[in-house]
């Protein structure tokens, strides 16, 4: 599954 | 961070502050839906948890509490202090139809099955339809003040940015959100219409109207 965190986008 | 992240993050401020500027300086919220607002402050409430969790940079603290502060703020104006102007009669459109299936939909597919996970996408797919009880009410009264139709520009033109932000991450930094980006496109195609008739109908300075 892709890495979607840190979140860095809001 | 590239020039399309950048100027969309912007773009969304501006629609925010826009909104809020409106509302405050005009006294009235007339045109504005209420429900819309309190999606959008759900939204950022659901998607900034991580606010409590992690530290990413200033930049993105900030914006987050600049976001979340307007969103209730502006939710304050329309429900609170300008209630008498908000047209209820015209912002009928069921939220419950957006939100129930965006809930199971939050659960169903993520990246990951946690809370804050299932918050974060929740709000991505919330975000992308939010707007819908603002275009609804619009085509029934069948107009729109154009500083309402700066906002929306603004709103849509920012997540068609972050479209291009996420093409150019793809290529440059081989990072992608599926979830992000098929919630992200579905968010930009529901404004393709407004896009069209804002550019076409040369409603820049003209009331907007259907």
């Amino acid at each position: 599954e892709d890495d979607a965190k840190p979140k860095d986008e809001l | 961070m590239n020039v399309f992240r950048l100027t969309g993050d912007l773009s969304h401020l501006a629609a925010i502050i826009i909104l809020l500027l409106k509302i405050w300086k005009s006294r009235s919220c007339a045109g504005i839906s209420g429900k819309s607002q309190i999606l959008f402050a759900i939204v950022f409430t659901t998607r900034y948890l991580d606010l409590l969790t992690s530290f990413i940079s200033l930049y993105n603290t900030c914006m987050k509490v600049i976001y979340i502060g307007c969103a209730y703020a502006t939710v304050y104006l329309i429900y609170a202090k300008f209630r008498a102007t908000y047209d209820g009669n015209h912002d009928s459109f069921r939220v419950e139809f957006l939100v129930v299936p965006v809930g199971g939909l939050s659960v169903l597919i993520n990246h990951d099955f946690s809370p804050l996970e299932i918050l974060w996408t929740f709000s991505i797919y919330l975000e992308s339809v939010a707007i819908l009880p603002q275009l609804f009410m619009i085509s029934k009264t069948g107009e729109a003040e154009t500083i309402t139709t700066h906002y929306l520009f603004c709103l849509g033109l920012y997540r068609a940015l972050y479209l291009f932000n996420w093409i150019w991450r793809f290529y440059f930094e081989g990072f992608f959100d599926m979830i992000a980006i098929v919630a992200g496109v579905v968010q930009t195609v529901l404004y393709c219409d407004f896009f069209y008739l804002y550019v076409t109908k040369g409603w820049f300075s003209r009331p907007y109207r259907l």
